[in-house]
């Protein structure tokens, strides 16, 4: 992309959420908040709990990179396009 | 959906509609385009209260009033946060895009008012399948979550759909969506991670197989927790002839609904001959086009924008010809020039009169909606994607097949029936083809089944459309494939055709918990925590010892499908059996059609249910006699089936075997 910034999806372990968080919405937004924000702050696109578990963002590779080696990160999925049929 | 319910066998007075109060209060999520909420097809009226279940929401926009949604149309809902961000860099399509749910576009209008449309009499484009058009669970809620956008459908948003519909309480999912080519691996796979959340929650996922037929392999969402749908014909054709001057009549197909040509012969020339043998606008001589037929080929380029092109040069009519791609199926256009797609046969012998006749000429003969016996149906349509399952071959996809050629149902006011910006037109209904119409009439069909036993879940009402489908044409014979001409087989059409009274009452089903998916994934190779991208709940990694599958083809899957690697391998798959039937006491005897070079046993070959013992199981034995197989209509592939009956029910597993 034009900003360097890619969409991904990104899932996490649930029980790891810490308990002082209220929601899992706060935990991912920490978490986002917790990567470089070089070139520029992770943003976050949806915060998934129920169908499956996790958040999709708006990453540098830098960030990418962080998450994927953070605890709590099963994995760092690109987000794709479908297509109707 | 003016003929579809008829051809699918329903009647107001028995079987699965009046079994199912035609689906009342199921509430089917339909993942798409948006909806189109003034359309007829959401009528509310006669329905009752909204179910109290519901948890859903209406998002108002300025194009979408609170008034939008009703007691048919309970939620709307638009996501769209991937699209944008994706789009940032090329906002020339986000910055013109309504962000409501409102359709558009007019699929996600199409495939809900296929799934659970209220009835609507007088229902034609242009007279074309003129009737009362019905949604299959008419009595169904349908709450629609806007996901496509015009640069795609993104992972993100389609997620977040789906992670809604769970919270709002849908207990159908419908997805006419997909991967294009072929499926990605299960945990990239955003649908299949978010259908098997679904599945955990009890929800129904039904999706579309996708448009890639025929090459083989080219099934997409073929999760084993999601049921995958093919697309075939239904007995009724939009007949238009192409005759040509030496007297030769070709079938060929047409919604067009313009002025007639004139009843005389007109002259014919071959596009290729006229500078764009695919019909490019703009590409066509005029000096050579003007006041006469062109033969155009398919391919390149949208199918109607090939009639606009001819029509821009001059051009009297267009016929267009299947190429060898496509063979002989036929899709119905609403053509802006009078025009007719003919088969790929067709097409080759119109070529050869053009080059061999001094003065070629042609006509079109415009006969209108016939339904009959002839051509027989269903037939499977050539783009219908296809199996082997090339993820885990030991699971047969797709699932089964249903309508999905030229099927009517309700469209958005906002584009003509073409889609394309060159058509003026506006429709209430539109009739169009694809896996994505065949989809929501199984999505219906789920939720009327849903609604008649609230106890089964999605792997059991899975099950009852497989075992009771049906795999031979109308004629008698076997069901053909519209792209070879031959018969079809279960790589093509799974089970074969949805038969949805007689999935009211299966007799057996396969059922299938969420551990034993589990199970499966372990099965194929997933480990901790990799797993957990589809578990969540780490306990449940405890299903991979508690419930362990010898192989994934152990998964209690209601066909089967069997890799052989040598001459005399056994493979053994282990299967259990619900009695659902109402006589308790019910004895099934196998019988067992054995694929070509393929020996079969089953044990036991009677299963004796009682009021204790209403769950059994049995164990098949499959042999590969000879190496390679090969006699088949396609090498290396072998078919067959493996049926139990009790003098009243016939659950029936297709069979198919590789080398």
């Amino acid at each position: 992309s034009s900003d360097g910034l890619e969409s991904y999806i990104v899932h996490v372990q649930r029980s790891h959420k810490p308990s002082l968080f209220s929601s899992h919405n706060n935990w991912h937004v920490s978490l986002l908040r917790s990567l470089p924000s070089s070139p520029q702050p992770a943003t976050l696109l949806y915060s998934y709990s129920r169908a499956v578990h996790g958040f999709s963002a708006r990453l540098s590779p830098i960030q990418t990179a962080a998450l994927r080696r953070h605890p709590s990160v099963i994995s760092v999925i690109p987000d794709q396009a479908r297509e109707i049929h | 959906t003016t003929h579809t319910p008829a051809f699918l066998g329903f009647s107001q007075n028995s079987g699965l509609w009046s079994n199912s109060n035609y689906g009342e209060d199921v509430i089917v999520g339909v993942l798409d385009t948006g909806i189109w909420p003034e359309h007829p097809s959401f009528s509310d009226s006669g329905l009752g209260p909204i179910p109290s279940t519901w948890k859903g929401e209406c998002e108002i926009g300025p194009d979408f009033p609170d008034s939008s949604c009703n007691r048919k149309l309970i939620g709307a809902r638009a996501f769209y946060r991937g699209y944008l961000t994706q789009r940032n860099g090329t906002k020339k399509h986000a910055a013109k895009e309504s962000r409501s749910p409102r359709d558009t576009e007019g699929h996600g209008t199409h495939t809900a008012s296929t799934a659970a449309g209220s009835v609507v009499a007088n229902a034609s484009l242009y007279q074309y399948a003129r009737g009362t058009a019905t949604g299959m669970a008419s009595k169904a809620r349908i709450a629609a979550y806007k996901i496509c956008w015009t640069g795609g459908c993104y992972d993100s948003d389609i997620l977040a759909a789906m992670d809604q519909a769970v919270a709002d309480g849908v207990h159908v999912i419908s997805l006419s969506v997909g991967a294009s080519g072929s499926a990605p691996e299960y945990h990239t796979d955003s649908i299949a991670i978010g259908a098997f959340g679904a599945t955990r929650h009890g929800i129904v996922v039904s999706c579309s197989a996708g448009n890639s037929g025929p090459n083989p392999e080219t099934a997409t969402n073929i999760a084993p927790w999601i049921l995958t749908v093919g697309a075939s014909t239904v007995d009724r054709e939009f007949s238009a002839n192409a005759i040509t001057g030496d007297g030769k009549v070709f079938t060929g197909t047409s919604l067009y609904a313009g002025e007639s040509l004139p009843d005389s012969q007109l002259s014919l020339v071959y596009s290729g001959d006229c500078g764009s043998r695919l019909c490019y606008p703009g590409k066509l001589n005029s000096s050579l086009v003007e006041g006469k037929i062109v033969l155009c080929d398919r391919g390149g380029n949208a199918r109607v924008e090939k009639g606009s092109a001819v029509k821009l040069a001059g051009g009297a009519g267009m016929i267009l010809a299947n190429t060898a791609e496509s063979g002989e199926e036929l899709t119905a256009d609403s053509h802006l020039v009078p025009a007719t797609m003919v088969g790929a046969k067709a097409g080759d012998q119109i070529r050869d009169y053009i080059k061999t006749s001094d003065s070629p000429t042609a006509k079109i003969s415009f006969l209108g909606t016939l339904i009959g016996p002839s051509p027989p149906s269903p037939r499977v349509a050539a783009f219908s994607s296809r199996g082997p399952n090339h993820l885990t071959p030991v699971i047969l996809k797709p699932d089964v097949i249903a309508p999905g050629v030229n099927i009517l149902a309700g469209w958005t006011g906002m584009v003509g029936p073409t889609d394309l910006d060159i058509d003026p037109r506006r429709v209430q209904f539109n009739i169009i083809s694809g896996t994505s119409m065949s989809c929501p009439h199984v999505s219906g069909l789920a939720a009327l089944l849903r609604k008649a036993h609230p106890d089964w879940s999605p792997a059991a009402i899975k099950s009852a459309l497989v075992t009771t489908a049906y795999d031979v044409e109308n004629s008698g014979e076997p069901i053909e494939d519209l792209a070879t001409g031959k018969s079809s087989n279960s790589f093509i059409h799974g089970a074969g055709h949805v038969d949805p009274n007689k999935a009211l009452n299966p007799g057996l089903v396969y059922d299938i918990e969420v551990k034993e998916y589990v199970a499966f994934l372990c099965a194929v190779g997933y480990e901790f925590p990799g797993i957990l991208v589809f578990l969540q709940d780490p306990t449940l990694y405890d299903a991979c010892e508690t419930s362990k599958l010898r192989t994934a083809g152990d998964l209690n899957y209601p066909s089967f499908s069997v890799v052989f690697a040598s001459t005399g391998e056994v493979v053994k798959y282990k299967r259990v059996v619900k009695n659902v039937g109402s006589n308790v006491d019910a004895v099934y005897e196998v019988g067992v059609k054995s694929p070509a070079n393929v020996e079969i046993d089953v044990s036991p070959s009677k299963l004796a249910f009682s009021k204790e013992k209403s769950v059994l199981e049995y164990e098949v034995t499959f042999k590969s006699v000879v190496l390679g197989g090969g006699v088949g209509s396609v090498p290396g592939h072998e078919f067959g089936s493996i049926e139990w009956t009790d003098g009243e029910h016939v659950v029936k597993s297709p069979v198919a075997v590789q080398w």
